[in-house]
């Protein structure tokens, strides 16, 4: 129950706040910037406030990005209910088009800029059928203190055919 | 490593 309001654990019903508070934290001013704007946050927005906009926008059924936040909808699956086949009470999981399982596959190496930028395609795939969900190109940009990489900007290219 | 980096980012962001 404290937990609640602590942050920095999956403290949701979807345990997403935590990637997208490490999201955020990867992340070059450029690109926070542009992750503030897709929700009308000035900069100055505190954390935890461009976490929760940004959960319930990028949550919506109808959001293409939502499929990085995994199974967000009323569909969400007990964590043991894999495919073994002969799961007779519940339904399929896979009949919702904005419930999607992906596999995550890098095409090619990533090139590699001489001014510490670097650029890597990255693929998303039905863990179903294979089908080519998503792809993104993601400039990475490495940060001069430790050499950890930072998102710098993200293209995203959607294959669905609802997007 | 850039695909861990990725890789790492988007389980956090699905949960797992």
């Amino acid at each position: 129950d404290a937990d609640e309001k602590k942050g920095g654990r999956n403290n949701n019903e979807n345990g997403n706040d935590l990637g997208l508070r490490v999201l955020l934290r990867a992340s070059t001013p450029e690109w926070r910037n542009v992750m503030h704007r897709s929700v009308g946050a000035p900069l100055d927005t505190d954390e935890d406030s461009v976490i929760a906009v940004l959960r319930s926008s990028l949550g919506r059924s109808n959001n293409q990005f939502n499929i990085l936040l995994g199974k967000t909808t009323k569909d969400v699956l007990k964590d043991g209910d894999v495919n073994d086949g002969e799961s007779s009470s519940s339904s399929s999981s896979s009949s919702s088009p904005d419930v999607f399982e992906y596999t995550i596959s890098f095409p090619n190496d990533a090139v590699d800029y001489d001014d510490g930028m670097c650029w890597i395609e990255c693929r998303l795939r039905c863990a179903t059928n294979d089908d080519l969900l998503v792809a993104m190109g993601w400039t990475l940009q490495k940060r001069k203190e430790d050499g950890a990489w930072l998102i710098h900007s993200i293209d995203w290219q959607d294959f669905r055919d609802q997007f | 490593d850039p695909c861990e980096f990725v890789t790492a980012i988007l389980n956090e962001l699905r949960g797992q």
